[in-house]
């Protein structure tokens, strides 16, 4: 949706970089295990098609000579570091298994919770929000959002399947978005553009 | 498949 966005308009206006290439940084955390472990066909081809979309998002915002004139970097004033660090050492702290893909997979879960901040921060600042930007951050939220349901079907089912970290991690992910389904939900039954308030 | 096994999540 986001790439459709980009590539259509030729502007990434609404969108905060901090937040894609914190996604992109998830994503090299997290999917590492392409290199020594296979879990099926589809989940290789999703993770390369995150990857790509991501690292391709952010090639937009930053060396698009047209798209990163459309980067209001003012406004997205988010601190990498406010992130990165209290991931880094939550994970370095909880975590399965001491190793370093380990923690590298547990850092990314953890980091992926909370990116999304930096764009919420810039959508609260803007005045016109469009509603391929509105549409964006909804999927992104919902698509956590449905793992839950995912979870709980697998926890009935499945003998071993106990992942607290994911779990608690994704609830609190699905959580950061609550204020913004909110008003997301109000302007869409009232026909209306959303507007956060301030 | 335990916790720190084979994380088949994307």
């Amino acid at each position: 949706v986001l790439l459709l966005k980009i590539r259509a308009t030729r502007s990434c206006r609404g969108i905060s970089l901090k937040t894609q290439e914190l996604y992109a940084l998830v994503f090299i955390c997290r999917y590492l295990d392409l290199f020594y472990s296979y879990i099926s066909l589809y989940n290789t081809v999703m993770k390369v098609t995150y990857l790509a979309t991501a690292f391709s998002i952010v090639r937009y915002m930053r060396f698009d000579k047209v798209v990163r004139q459309t980067y209001d970097k003012e406004q997205d004033t988010f601190r990498y570091i406010f992130l990165i660090a209290p991931c880094a050492l939550l994970a370095l702290v909880l975590n399965h298994r001491f190793s370093p893909t380990e923690v590298l997979w547990t850092f990314s879960i953890y980091l992926e919770a909370v990116a999304i901040l930096p764009q919420l921060v810039l959508m609260q600042r803007t005045q016109n929000i469009d509603n391929l930007t509105a549409n964006y951050v909804a999927l992104l939220g919902a698509y956590r959002g449905f793992y839950i349901l995912n979870w709980i079907y697998r926890f009935a089912t499945e003998k071993h399947y106990r992942q607290w970290i994911v779990w608690i991690s994704g609830v609190a992910q699905t959580a950061l978005y609550a204020d913004f389904f909110y008003y997301y939900a109000l302007c869409w039954k009232a026909n209306q553009r959303l507007q956060l308030p301030a | 498949q335990g916790p720190a096994g084979s994380h088949d999540e994307l």
